[in-house]
């Protein structure tokens, strides 16, 4: 996935059989965010694969105040990639989740 | 952590935790 500096992550496990996920997103490359940001902290929240899109907790991000208008693409792409990774991986092995 | 914040936003929570040092310098 091309590297928007952001890093997204499983804050728990996932029991694959759950709807709702709890990732956690960190600035890793400020280089890469045009907007103002806190780059030391870790924002934990819940997404719900059937409710939820990586756009609106993007714009919830932002409206936060967690990171600038001009970086909410970059936000919703990396909560994107990871969400579409889970999937991947919960179709992958169902037997053993 | 005293650290750690909760913010709402339309519904949904976000719960602020400072970034381990380690894992700002992994990549």
């Amino acid at each position: 996935a091309e590297d928007t500096g952001l890093r997204v992550e499983l804050a728990e496990e996932d029991d694959c059989s759950n709807s709702s996920l709890a990732l956690r997103l960190w600035v890793e490359d400020p280089k890469k965010l045009k907007g103002k940001h806190k780059d030391n902290e870790a924002i934990e929240f819940s997404f719900n694969l059937e409710t939820d899109t990586p756009e609106e907790v993007a714009y919830e991000m932002v409206r936060s105040g967690f990171f600038h208008e001009s970086d909410s693409k970059a936000v919703a792409k990396s909560i994107r990639d990871r969400v579409t990774l889970i999937k991947k991986t919960r179709e992958k092995k169902p037997a053993s989740c | 952590s005293s650290l750690t914040q909760v913010v709402h936003s339309a519904g949904r929570r976000f719960i602020v935790s400072p970034v381990p040092e380690s894992r700002l310098r992994e990549s």
